[in-house]
């Protein structure tokens, strides 16, 4: 799976996901990456979120909207809400993935349970990174 | 405002330093990546346009398991899916179960810009794509060496007496 958020300099954020979907998968199968609220989300008062991961649980756990709703309901920063996600509502259940999540004020959050996640960010104030693992 | 910020994942799968050992291909690739969303912005353009953009690349890349290169389906095809959600509007896209749209996303894209839907799956969604022009292939685009080969390894290894 790959995915990609974004905000313009008008500031209007942006979120999408694209994936062949889990390896040997049942034909016909649909994971969490074209279901919008489960792997993408995108809301200008909050974040714009990607996920990749087993899909079966981002879509039971609506995890991209849930991100959204932490920030909105809750006031969570992206951090807290990615990781909460993340640590207290995949976890638990077995569901293994990540998430990039990113705000209207270019706040910014990875989270993830695997091994590794391939990611990248870069800002207009400099900030420019590409990590794999959990450095 | 005049600041701007992309961020992009290449997926969370088993990633590990054995499996990665080509790690700076991952690297240079997600650096490409980056460069085309970041001109974009720089440029003034728009979130989106970024975001189809840089998925886009991906979908090129056989290096990723999205578009050429993604993993293949129990009945060894490629099923792909893809989704597009624009914070300002709140409208959304999607397509689900392609093997004929060489880039998932720009159906995604399509699909809120100009169906009055939000998911179109398989035949459906592959008709409404060449309809509206997108560049179609025949599903064995997607298809690499190394991508039907771990397939045929996965296969063998669930077979179980």
């Amino acid at each position: 799976t790959v995915g990609c958020v974004a905000l313009d300099k008008s500031g209007n954020l942006a979120a999408g996901t694209s994936t062949g979907g889990m390896s040997m998968k049942k034909f016909g199968r649909v994971g969490d990456s074209p279901i919008i609220g489960a792997g993408t989300y995108a809301n200008n008062n909050t974040c714009a979120v990607s996920c990749t991961g087993w899909g079966e649980f981002f879509i039971r756990n609506s995890i991209a909207f849930q991100i959204n709703a932490l920030i909105a309901f809750k006031n969570l920063s992206v951090n807290e809400a990615a990781d909460y996600v993340i640590n207290q509502v995949l976890t638990p259940q077995g569901g293994t993935g990540g998430v990039i999540v990113l705000d209207a004020k270019g706040n910014f959050a990875f989270s993830f349970n695997t091994t590794g996640m391939f990611r990248a960010v870069s800002k207009s104030d400099g900030t420019r990174f590409i990590k794999m693992f959990k450095e | 405002q005049n600041s701007y910020a992309i961020m992009l994942h290449g997926g969370a799968g088993n990633i590990t330093q054995e499996n990665t050992k080509n790690s700076e291909q991952y690297k240079n690739a997600l650096d490409s990546a980056m460069f085309i969303g970041e001109n974009i912005l720089k440029n003034g353009g728009s979130s989106l346009d970024a975001v189809e953009k840089v998925i886009c690349f991906f979908e090129d890349c056989p290096l990723f398991n999205a578009g050429k290169g993604a993993v293949f389906n129990a009945d060894g095809h490629n099923e792909l899916d893809a989704s597009i959600m624009d914070g300002k509007t709140l409208q959304a896209g999607a397509v689900a179960g392609v093997s004929d749209i060489k880039n998932p996303i720009s159906a995604a894209r399509l699909v809120m810009e100009k169906s009055g839907h939000v998911l179109l799956i398989t035949d459906g969604a592959s008709k409404f794509a060449r309809e509206n022009g997108l560049e179609m292939v025949d599903s064995s685009y997607f298809k690499t060496e190394e991508s039907w080969q771990r397939y045929l390894k996965a296969k063998k290894d669930d077979k179980h007496g």
